[in-house]
This record gives structure tokens, sequence and C-alpha cells, in this order.
């Protein structure tokens, strides 16, 4: 999917943003390969629902602001599905 | 807010809670006193009361681990995953864990013990995350909340009230019932059990009771009701009012008083109003509306007019056709004359003189019968 590379430094690997999507959006972990496709609408809907979740602006890319929330600190419980 | 699916919660008021270790990041009377301070803001603003125990096996055990901990959700060391909690439910269930790879303080230069606790704990009695970004139990740990004045967003108020109701009215020990203050001449005394409603009416997450040019406004946040003159919120508003109802939908409480209704958005009266309430679809025949309420789920709004009701279509904006029905017929059990209703976590309550009568709407049944003011912690 059009992921803002510039925005993916080195810290910011796909790998993170699996596993955030994996563990607090019910992203179910098969569709592994899919993430690194660049089509993948299903991983486009989950940034978009954590986008929404989270109150910030739903691109649908992992632009900076976006990253930036990821990044902070908090609580280990999933926002949707348990 | 949302609650874990499945509506998992503490079928018990009374829980019990274990701090089985300690961080060493805390002496650990600093950790005692923060865990119950964690506590009590869900205890001031629900019937829950908790008991510390030091051993054996509590409601909510509240540990300090790193990486694994024998819960397949291993921390991941500094930052990141501050901590977890459990759902209300036997064993793991209604337990709360804290990285103790992050550095736990008292105030905001580490991760701020008793904001972490609170959150967690709002999971331990069945709260999931909220998108209020506002509230305690949004997921992400804000540092720059102001530690002094903390106090719940009335979202997480919702959440948990939703779950297990407001506080009792009177406090858990028995006391002597107060003798009702000598009312001012021309006030209604807020104790006197034969104290009937005029109109009630939700209000942003609050609850008015209308009687004569007054009102009582019920807020979860603060244990005792406030009392004042309607002139002195809504001037243009008539000195007393038949009934009133919040549409959550339209942020709007519309009023009503003979054949004509109000529409009001806080403190403002929107202008246009008055307006005929037989431009709603009432026949020339319905004088005044007795009560009436707004179901936020069905987008419905019900009219009692002495033993009989209407619906209105929220959605079409419109009255319902086959109406009005006997109140009897769907709402069994409620006194035929109403003289005020409201909805509070999932039910509604109908006023007739000095009772009101608990209707589960799902059941369609009454469910309790109280006395009118036990919302006004009599």
């Amino acid at each position: 999917y059009p992921v803002d590379r510039a925005a993916v430094d080195k810290d910011d690997s796909m790998d993170f943003v699996q596993k955030y999507l994996e563990d607090y959006y019910n992203l179910t972990k098969d569709v592994k390969q899919v993430v690194r496709r660049k089509d993948s609408s299903l991983v486009v809907k989950k940034i978009q629902e954590m986008q929404k979740f989270l109150g910030l602006e739903v691109t649908g890319k992992l632009d900076s602001n976006t990253l930036e929330v990821m990044h902070k600190p908090r609580c280990g419980v999933p926002d949707v599905g348990y | 807010f949302s609650t874990f699916p499945g509506l998992p919660k503490w079928r018990k008021n009374d829980l019990t809670y274990r701090i089985v270790n300690y961080t060493l990041d805390l002496p650990r009377s600093v950790i005692d006193s923060t865990i119950e301070k964690a506590l009590k803001i869900w205890e001031e603003v629900t019937p829950l009361t908790f008991s510390k125990i030091s051993e054996g096996e509590a409601d909510i055990m509240i540990t300090f681990a790193v990486r694994e901990h024998g819960d397949f959700s291993p921390f991941d060391g500094p930052g990141k995953v501050l901590a977890h909690a459990y759902a209300p439910g036997p064993g793991i269930y209604g337990d709360a864990h804290f990285d103790d790879d992050e550095q736990w303080t008292k105030d905001t230069s580490g991760v701020n013990l008793f904001l972490v606790a609170a959150h967690e704990l709002g999971h331990s009695l069945g709260l999931f995350h909220s998108t209020d970004s506002n509230a305690l139990m949004y997921p992400v740990y804000n540092p720059l909340t102001d530690l002094a004045r903390f106090r719940l967003s009335q979202d997480d108020v919702n959440g948990i009230q939703s779950l297990y109701g407001p506080p009792p009215a009177s406090p858990p020990e028995p006391v002597e019932p107060t003798e009702s203050t000598p009312p001012e001449p021309g006030t209604p005394a807020t104790c006197d059990p034969a104290l009937s409603f005029d109109a009630i009416s939700t209000l942003r997450g609050e609850i008015l009771f209308f009687k004569d040019r007054h009102f009582w406004r019920k807020s979860f946040r603060r244990l005792e009701p406030e009392f004042h003159l309607i002139s002195s919120f809504w001037p243009p508003l008539p000195s007393s009012i038949d009934a009133a109802c919040e549409v959550i939908s339209k942020d709007t409480v519309f009023i009503f008083k003979g054949t004509q209704f109000w529409a009001i958005r806080g403190n403002d009266v929107q202008p246009g109003y008055p307006r005929s309430i037989h431009t709603l679809g009432f026949p020339s025949t319905v004088k005044k509306i007795d009560a009436a309420i707004s179901d936020k789920e069905t987008k419905k709004t019900y009219f009692f007019v002495e033993d009989k009701y209407w619906r209105f279509d929220e959605k079409r904006q419109s009255m319902e056709p086959g109406f009005p029905k006997q109140i009897v017929e769907d709402f069994p059990g409620v006194e035929p004359k109403v003289d005020a209703v409201f909805e509070a976590f999932g039910f509604f309550y109908f006023f007739n003189g000095s009772s009101q009568f608990e209707f589960d709407p799902n059941a369609k049944k009454v469910t309790h019968v109280l006395k009118s003011n036990k919302w006004l912690n009599c």
C-alpha cells in the first residue's frame, strides 16, 4: 500500500507496524506476507481503523503523526477485539 | 467508552484486591496509597467497594513483572507497553500487571503509577478502551495529565455506570434519615417522601428533575444535586413545564408546556421556538403532554398523554402510524398516568406521584418500584 517510505525510517520497520496492528487492531497474523505488498487494502483498512480510534486524521498512510502516536507508551490491552 | 465483548462485569459490589509484589521504584507505602487512590476514583462513581487483602486469591491481583510473566503477553522492556489488565472474572481475570522495566514514579518524571493503575483497574472492572482522548480509558498514556486536578471524564463515568450504575443514594453505612431541611417558602423539599416531579430529562450525562419553577441538577461527579430556578438557566421557558426529553443525536433537550414546545441546547434556548406540538403530528384534541422520552438506540421518541402514548420517528421526523396505543399495552406494570420518564443504564424510569417504576424495555417488565426522589440522595 502507498507507504510514505520517508516517514518509515529504520526504527519504524514494517515489523513494528505489523505487530502494533496485530496486538491492538486484530490484524490476523496470517496476513504477515501481505503487509509487504503495496496493495493490501486490508492493512490500509486497519491503519484507517487505528487512526479513527486514536482520533488521528484518517489517511490510511503511515504518516509521521500516526507513527508518532504509535510509538507513545500505552496500555497493552487491545483497542478492538479481545 | 466501550466495554469488553460479552460485557463481563463483577456480579457483586464488594471486591477484594491484593498487591502481590512491589516494584522497587517506590516505597511500599506509596504504592499502597497510590493503588488505593486509583480504586477510589471508581468507587466514588459506582456502588463498588474495594477491600485490600494481603494473602490468598483476591478478585483483583496486582503484580509487577518484566518480559514473560506467565500469561502469554510478555512485556517489552522500557517504553511501549506499560501495563495490561484482564476483564472481570475468575483466576487471572480481573488482574492487573505492570511492566517493571518502566520507571514507576509518583509524579510524571517517569511513568506515573496512579494514572496507569487507574486505567488498568478500569479494565479490571470491565471497561475496554475509549476513543475519547480526554478519557482515562484512552489507550495512549498522557504524561501531561494534570495530576493535581485529575478527574474521571464524563465518558469514563458513563462507561463504568453503564456496568454498575451510580453510587448508592445513601452512604454505605446506615445513617439516621436526615430531616429534610424546611423548604424556603414556595420551594419543594428535596426529601419530602411525597415529592413528585413535573418532568425529568437527561442533559449531556446529567439528569434534570423539574418541579414547579425549579429543577434539581444531578451529576454523577457530585454527590449532592444542585437546585436552581428554571428561569436562572433558560429565561424564555415557562415557569413550570409538563414534559422534557433529550434527543442525544441532536444534543438537544425538548421542553413541553401545554400545546407548545421549546428546544434547548446546553444553556441556550434555540431560535424559532416555541412551536406547536401539533406540528409533530398530534391531533388537535391533545392539549398537553404528560411525559416524553427519546430512546437513543431506536431513535424513537415516546410521548405519554393520559393513559395513551404516541411514538415519533426521529429519523423520519414524523409520528408513527398506528398510534396512540394504551400505555399498559407496551409498558405493563407502569401506572397509566405518567408524570415524567427518563432513561438510564438501559432502563426506563417512569414517575407517577411519589413512586418511580424501573422498567426493563427488553424484558418489557417493571423490575423495581422506588421512591421518586431516590436519585436525589434521599
